[in-house]
């Protein structure tokens, strides 16, 4: 039965696409079935895997998200990516629409959930990429998962964020979705030379403690590069840091053992 | 009469709000009336200029805009800064709920420029930092705005998103704000040394041709130290690179002709 993990944190440009990307695509390369699901109306996890405009017709993360009542089919909308055993449901620019058209549907923080539940018994693993906001996309991604994985950009405003990101998750555990774990924090573009980095990265340690990933995302031109050819950067470049620090961390996350 | 600027990119973590912050801040220290308003949900704005938390009880965007009609008494949301000649009109945490609220309120979309515009005889400028999406937060800056400023990140994911961004101008300007310009893109967090931020910064020259400022923001830890203080980088470290980079473009926009 696979994993559910959401991919979240409200801050901007801290690295969810890029680890969303290259976790599944590190645990597919080792033999693991993972599923990448595209919640952001952006569409980088798509363009990212090289598959913008592949969706056919009425087969994206928007149109199984807004039909009358909550769509339970999801087999339409899955493409496999150039990876093997690697799958994605896209998205594209319409999405932008379905933060106000959820508003007025039945269950509209479980769509998503009632959506991929189907596919758990296919894969080992499900990421989803949320968009950097707290809306509707978010909260279904936070619905649909077991657990959620931060990206975290050893900066201030990224610090800040987490205060809200937490009230967030005790809030869809109280109501939506009681077993909803922390898999884990990771920190992302993590430069040593700099006091800002060092003080932000012991402040979450502090915080998070355990939930901590050992293994750190340096900053790594080649993870910027890897997107504009529609590839993982493990394949784009499997000797680069970042590369490495992705497999690394999907070796981490094998290892640890799903709390329940 | 104040030029009211939004200050909007979809993609998250670009430099909109070290960009709102430092160059009404470069403004005011130069003898301009700069007025601040914090449209983002994780209100970095606010923070950023050590306001966070300051705001009065029910004196916050989210409270001016979802009033039962639209509020047109902005001053007891005005809150001076530790700058001469520096306001703001400050957000927290609540402002999440508002794009849920907005949805069923009359006029959603001109919520925002009805509550700004008795300001605009108080201000030179006016700068309003939005979130990273396209919501009816963003729609709310776009349709008070005269002109929209757009900090980018010379990255492959900001470049995919431009041309969303584009488009959803295009259509603010044919239905909710027929005046609505570009003022400029502005290169962000630039490092020459990759060819990755090269492609990009010709790509956007192509692309917007004159409307791409001359000054081009570098990477500078310093603009990542200054909020944690609450302070403008050029209070914080007037002599850094990221302040000078800002006081040259505040000397650029105070050049250009607005275009009528
Ligand atoms: N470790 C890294 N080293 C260098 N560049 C990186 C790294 N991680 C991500 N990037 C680049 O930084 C930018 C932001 O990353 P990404 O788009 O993955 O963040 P995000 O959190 O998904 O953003 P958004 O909030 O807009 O969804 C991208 O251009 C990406 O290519
Ligand atoms: N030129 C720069 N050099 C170094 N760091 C920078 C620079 N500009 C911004 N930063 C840092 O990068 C991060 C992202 O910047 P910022 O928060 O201003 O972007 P944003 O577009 O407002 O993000 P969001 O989409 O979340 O609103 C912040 O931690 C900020 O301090
Ligand atoms: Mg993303
Ligand atoms: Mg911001």
């Amino acid at each position: 039965m696979a994993r559910v993990i959401a991919v979240v944190n409200q801050k901007g440009g801290v690295g969810k696409t890029t680890t969303a990307i290259n976790i599944a695509a590190a645990l597919a390369l080792s033999g693991t079935r993972a599923l990448l699901v595209d919640a952001d109306p952006q569409g980088n996890l798509t363009s990212g895997v090289g598959l913008k405009g592949q969706m056919n017709e009425g087969r994206t993360v928007y149109h199984a998200l807004t039909t009358a009542t909550a769509c339970t089919e999801p087999d339409p909308f899955v493409l496999r990516t150039s990876v093997d055993r690697l799958d994605l449901i896209g998205a594209d620019r319409q999405l932008t629409g379905a933060e106000i058209e959820l508003v007025t549907l039945p269950q509209r923080e479980e769509r998503l959930r009632i959506l991929i539940d189907p596919l758990r018994a296919r894969y080992d693993f499900i990421f989803i990429d949320c968009p950097p906001s707290l809306g509707l996309l978010t909260l279904n991604g936070l619905v649909a998962a077991d657990a959620v994985l931060i990206p975290l950009h050893c900066e201030y405003f990224a610090l800040e964020g987490l205060a809200d990101l937490v009230g967030t998750l005790r809030r869809v555990r109280a109501s939506l979705n009681p077993a909803l774990d922390i898999e884990g924090v990771l920190l992302t573009m993590y430069d040593e030379r700099t006091n800002l980095g060092q003080q932000v990265a012991n402040d979450v340690r502090a915080f998070f403690q355990e939930k901590v990933y050992q293994t750190v995302i340096p900053r790594n031109v080649r993870l910027g590069e890897a997107p504009s050819h529609g590839l993982p950067v493990m394949v784009y470049d499997p000797k680069s840091k970042g590369a490495e620090a992705y497999a690394a961390l999907a070796r981490e996350l094998r290892s640890r053992p799903a709390s329940v």
